[in-house]
């Protein structure tokens, strides 16, 4: 994937999960998608919580986006 | 070390949850 894909990927999941178009995804939000994707809500609310990294309850683009590289480029390739 | 385990699960979280919406996106079962 180019970097212009990933970004234009980014947005697209983000826009998935704010469903409202608030600009941030909150806590509810996320547990949401329970109903759309095959994780519990209690998975949601982990994977909420490892990308909202400054822990105010609200996940912003650029938290999603650093959470998305961190997946796509950041695993410990041995 | 507790927080490296912590670590992980989150890691595989996070990879369920993007793998997720990238098969959802491609239509993929």
């Amino acid at each position: 994937m180019g970097q212009n894909t990933i970004l234009e990927k980014t947005y697209e999941f983000f826009q998935m999960c704010d469903i409202e178009n608030k600009g941030f995804i909150t806590r509810r939000d996320m547990q949401r998608l329970n109903s759309e994707l095959p994780l519990s809500a209690e998975e949601l609310e982990n994977v909420f919580d490892t990308l909202d990294s400054d822990g105010n309850g609200y996940l912003t683009l650029d938290e999603f986006s650093s959470g998305f590289s961190e997946f796509l480029f950041g695993r410990k390739i041995s | 070390d507790p927080n490296m385990k912590a670590g992980a699960a989150n890691e595989g979280v996070l990879a369920n949850f993007f793998n997720s919406l990238l098969s959802k996106k491609t239509g993929a079962p």
